[in-house]
């Protein structure tokens, strides 16, 4: 039996708002550390891991390791029917073919129950190699977001260039050029507010806005946005999740023709 | 004009 419940509820829902639009399915893998999924979107030019660890459930049960595969536009309709206060709990016989979602209300007066049919998916899990990353940036999520929303009107492309001094964010297209330049933060009060950026080359790389865009659903889940990267190598945007986990988008970079 | 790459290049396959 597995049977995963959380009080706070809205992450799942935050979760698949983020996921929705870049993946039409996914196979939740869960375990006794925790639910994983691993999924690339349809053009196989980004990649999202999920991870929500066990310890962060309010109550967290799998007695033997499930493999889920779920329409994820149909989990978002289910998880929609959650208040934004309620808990929420998945639950699944061993080697089912449904997956149920139980929402109560704060007061327990209202308790409602989704059933949903499970995919036989067998999407390949990719390795993800662990790389020490030439320049991290720390941000503000809702800054990021606006940067990408800004910038995605000036052309398909942004232009990420991260040295000493901050990191630039360009785009060009038929309208003209934008640059947004953001400095390292100095004296950081507020670390939620702050940028602060680790560098140990100057990295410049460029990547298409739409799927910077769609990361960017995920900004309600942390106030704080990481970006990971290096030459010629995928860019990492991490949302940390509050003491369970955390949302990772990876995103391979266009070159020069 | 620049070209998209793919994941798999970067990753490695199944």
């Amino acid at each position: 039996m597995f049977e995963a419940r959380l009080l706070r509820g809205s992450i799942l829902k935050k979760v698949l708002e983020a996921i929705k639009d870049l993946l039409t399915q996914a196979t939740f893998d869960c375990d006794d550390s925790g639910i994983q999924l691993q999924a690339m979107d349809n053009s196989h030019v980004s990649l999202v891991s999920l991870q929500l660890r066990a310890d962060g459930f309010d109550k967290y049960r799998c007695d033997r390791n499930i493999s889920m595969g779920m329409n994820l536009n149909s989990v978002a309709k289910i998880l929609k029917c959650a208040g934004d206060k309620d808990t929420v709990t998945m639950k699944a016989q061993d080697n089912a073919d449904t997956v149920t979602f139980v929402f109560e209300s704060p007061n327990q007066e209202k308790v409602s129950d989704y059933e949903m049919k499970l995919m036989n998916l067998d999407l390949e899990h990719l390795g993800i190699p662990e790389t020490e990353y030439s320049c991290t940036i720390r941000m503000p999520s809702a800054e990021f977001a606006r940067i990408c929303r800004d910038l995605s009107q000036f052309g398909d492309s942004m232009v990420i260039a991260c040295t000493k001094e901050g990191v630039k964010f360009s785009a060009t297209g038929e309208i003209g050029s934008a640059n947004i330049k953001l400095a390292q933060t100095a004296s950081v009060d507020k670390e939620e507010e702050a940028v602060i950026i680790e560098m140990d080359e100057p990295v410049t790389l460029t990547f298409a806005c739409q799927y910077l865009n769609y990361f960017t659903k995920a900004t309600s889940l942390s106030p704080q946005v990481q970006l990971s990267m290096s030459a010629d190598v995928p860019l990492v945007v991490e949302y940390r999740i509050q003491d369970i986990g955390h949302i990772r988008y990876y995103l391979a970079p266009k070159i020069e023709d | 004009d620049e070209i998209q790459e793919a994941l798999q290049i970067f990753f490695t396959g199944p």
